[in-house]
């Protein structure tokens, strides 16, 4: 951090600076270049996912704390190395199952809902889904400045998939100041911003070499890569995420209530034979 | 007390031997680690370090650094290695040699692919637990993900999504359909 940057005269409350508009969301921005966040060292981004729509999987340089404004939704972490610990049994094997029947695997999911803070590590890749009936709102928090982002103080997210716009792109080249900055905004808000230039990191890479590491074809190189794809970095998704989940149905969460009951009048029965002086026999 | 710690603490380890390799794949190669795990004092310097060896044209998966910048230098041999940045533009495209380094900055995605010399390289990292995250292999991101997540995102089938996540058995190390095994050597 550079000296005198928390020299502030004037602190004023402040609405997003910028808004990408994605398929099925939103991603507000506030500049990170702004005094006061320069001087906490920190970028905040808000995102409006629409019921069905999902927030492609990405990271970033800095650690997040998010709060859920508003809605609920499912958030998928995914660690490196860590095993894929919601799978489906494998009913059926050795009975000519062929691949396509396998069952999926994958790693914890998270449910979320209002009032939850969620804490995401630096460079870890996560994704999240609207699964309610309403909005999901998310407010997060970028601490560019900590200790494990060992990049510069500028808030980057990495996209592992589709053809995202990196919210503070556009803001860090113009330096975020002056008029160049505000002819960015007036540019993207009339529509004339061009995502050309942004893609996910598969795209960087030779077909070739993501053929050979991935052992698939051409062509799902070519979706990897997210060529022809212009939904942004919030989709809609085609009917409902399908996912290995632990989400309770009504009837087995009344079944645990009922357990919760019998178990409760069981400890008062037992408190009630040893006030009246029995003795109590433990095994 | 000091010198019953502190002084007497262990400066040294040796990453060159390949029977001390933490990953080894016979038809790909093999790589070591030391970190502050084995080796207590990095702990102070924050600094790691890993020495691979990847046979003729294997591939050392794309990944990224999730905690680290990584200085490579290369020992011996040639590669082909790209460098990612977050708009998924090319920083590094090019064949590194013996005697070059090459910095991945953290968070950037890399690839490396060996010639038909072989490769070898030491990367220095600024961590003393520095780890990646594969983006191929079985203990990639992509594995991680639901299928359906895959399907949507990539608007690939699910069997393009299964076949995405599980055609690759290995770790990091990858054979290329031009890989050969090489016999390793003490």
């Amino acid at each position: 951090r550079q000296q005198n940057q928390c020299q502030i005269d004037r602190i004023e409350a402040r609405e997003p600076d910028t808004r990408v508009e994605a398929e099925a969301g939103l991603i507000e921005s506030w500049n990170p270049n702004h005094n006061q966040f320069q001087c906490a060292g920190v970028a905040v981004v808000r995102y409006t996912i629409q019921q069905n729509g999902l927030h492609l999987p990405s990271y970033t340089n800095t650690p997040q704390l998010v709060y859920i404004v508003k809605g609920r939704g499912i958030l998928g972490v995914t660690f490196p190395g860590c095993p894929e610990t919601f799978e489906e049994s494998q009913r059926g094997q050795g009975q000519g199952q062929s691949q396509g029947s396998q069952p999926d695997r994958h790693q914890k999911l998270r449910h979320v809902r209002e009032g939850d803070i969620v804490a995401i590590p630096a460079g870890v890749a996560y994704w999240s889904y609207n699964n309610g009936d309403q909005q999901l709102v998310f407010v997060s928090l970028l601490d560019t400045s900590n200790v494990n982002n060992q990049l510069d103080d500028n808030p980057r997210r990495f996209y592992l998939a589709g053809n995202p716009e990196d919210e503070f792109e556009q803001l860090r080249r113009e330096g975020g100041r002056g008029a160049r900055f505000d002819e960015r905004i007036r540019e993207r808000s009339e529509g004339r911003h061009s995502s050309e230039n942004y893609r996910n990191i598969f795209k960087g890479f030779n077909s070739r070499y993501l053929e050979e590491a991935f052992n698939v074809d051409s062509e799902t190189v070519k979706r990897l890569q997210g060529q022809n794809d212009d939904r942004n970095s919030i989709i809609r998704v085609k009917g409902t995420l399908d996912l290995v989940s632990p989400l309770r149905s009504s009837q087995e969460h009344q079944r645990e209530e009922r357990y919760e009951d019998e178990r409760q009048r069981e400890i008062e029965q037992e408190r009630r034979r040893m006030s009246r002086g029995g003795r109590y026999e433990a095994n | 007390g000091l010198e019953e710690t502190f002084c007497s603490m262990r400066l040294r380890e040796n990453i060159g031997d390949p029977s001390r390799a933490d990953v080894f794949t016979p038809q790909a190669g093999r790589i070591s680690t030391v970190n502050s795990y084995n080796l207590p004092i990095l702990r102070f310097l924050q600094l790691s370090a890993e020495r691979g060896v990847l046979y003729k044209n294997a591939i050392y998966t794309p990944h990224w650094n999730v905690n680290a910048h990584s200085v490579m230098y290369v020992l011996r041999g040639r590669a082909r290695v790209q460098v990612v940045n977050h708009m998924g533009q090319k920083c590094f495209d090019g064949e590194v040699r013996q005697g070059q380094i090459v910095t991945v900055p953290q968070n950037h995605a890399v690839v490396k692919q060996a010639s038909s010399d072989g490769f070898e390289w030491v990367s220095f990292k600024t961590n003393d637990n520095a780890w990646v995250s594969p983006l191929a292999g079985r203990t990639s991101v992509i594995r991680a993900l639901p299928e359906a997540v895959l399907a949507n995102a990539f608007q690939i089938s699910r069997d393009q999504a299964r076949n995405l996540k599980y055609n690759r058995e290995e770790t990091v190390l990858l054979t290329s359909s031009t890989s050969s095994r090489r016999e390793d050597r003490a």
